[in-house]
């Protein structure tokens, strides 16, 4: 029996099987380095919640995936950002959602977890909540890639060309891309 | 979205996850990710972390559901994680990554691909997208 382990994932769908090679490989190069790093913190005993949390920081900071740098355009061309975090020994959770200056929104969920009796904050409150903590804000800018700003783009053409309505869910999406969080 | 499940050298299980939501979101909407039992969940049994069609994850449960399938129905990670994700969720509804107790390590989707990579003490790190 191995006496620790990891899994990590950046997401289901953005690319196709038929994606440039040299854009695979910028994925795999990211995802090997990510659980590399995991797994050489968790071999010489570092915490499964210190190592989460670090290696989603990680792929935070990677513009190849749709969290923090690299994060997917709301309608309005802005970001928000979510994240959850769990221990499994206490139950103990913290989680953020619509963030729009938190760089790594992750470690904010963490500090939800220990410094607050809460689980969830979200939107001007969690924003509040991050300036009390004094961890390190961007302008909502700093998530922008080209890429996402591409698919957004082509998002709001659809949706422009589709027949009027006052909302649409994610299973509208014919794009599959677009349908994953 | 991005996550990471690890089970640690204390036999300690924990589950991250981030994401920046669906493109062209509106409405302040919430997904799966933030939520603790749909896209993040993580007990004595097993750590998850989910991503996809996130509204479909919050109504099923699914992170924490694969723990209690385990606990209450006795399956195996792989069984439990298989039975959300490729008969509870519909085709393309996307995937998840677990890890359990044991070490043992579930990474099953439904999408085109998943973004992943896996590691133990006993097996040397192996990343994938698709089904190769």
């Amino acid at each position: 029996q191995p006496t620790w382990a990891i899994a990590i994932h950046g997401g289901a769908g953005t690319l196709s099987q038929n994606a440039p090679p040299e854009q695979l490989r910028a994925y795999r190069e990211a995802l090997q380095a990510a659980v590399d790093h995991g797994s050489q913190r968790l071999a010489r005993g570092d915490s499964a919640l210190d190592v989460c949390e670090s290696v989603v920081r990680m792929l935070e900071d990677n513009p190849l995936f749709n969290a923090g740098k690299g994060a997917a355009f709301n309608e309005k061309g802005e970001h928000e950002l979510d994240a959850s975090i769990m221990h499994g020994p206490t139950l103990r959770c913290g989680a953020v959602a619509g963030l729009r200056t938190v760089k790594n929104p992750i470690s904010l969920a963490r500090l939800v977890m220990e410094r607050t009796p809460h689980v969830l904050l979200m939107g001007d409150g969690a924003e509040d909540f991050a300036g009390a903590m004094g961890v390190e804000r961007v302008p909502n800018s700093y998530f922008d890639t080209p890429q996402r700003r591409k698919m957004l783009d082509e998002r709001l053409e659809e949706l422009r060309r589709s027949s009027p309505r006052s909302e649409t869910s994610p299973t509208d999406n014919p794009r599959k891309d677009l349908r994953y969080s | 979205t991005v996550g990471c499940v690890a089970l640690d050298q204390r036999g300690e299980l924990v589950a991250a996850t981030s994401t920046g939501g669906l493109t062209a979101k509106k409405f302040g909407r919430v997904g799966d990710s933030p939520i603790i039992g749909a896209g993040t969940y993580a007990d004595d049994t097993a750590a998850i972390s989910c991503t996809g069609t996130g509204e479909e994850f919050i109504r099923h449960g699914v992170a924490r559901a694969v723990a209690l399938r385990m606990k209450l129905k006795g399956e195996t990670l792989a069984q439990a994680t298989h039975a959300l994700i490729h008969t509870t969720l519909k085709p393309d509804d996307g995937g998840l990554i677990a890890v359990d107790a044991r070490g043992n390590i579930s990474t099953p989707y439904s999408s085109e691909g998943m973004y992943r990579a896996w590691a133990t003490s006993l097996t040397p790190s192996i990343v994938r997208i698709f089904k190769d």
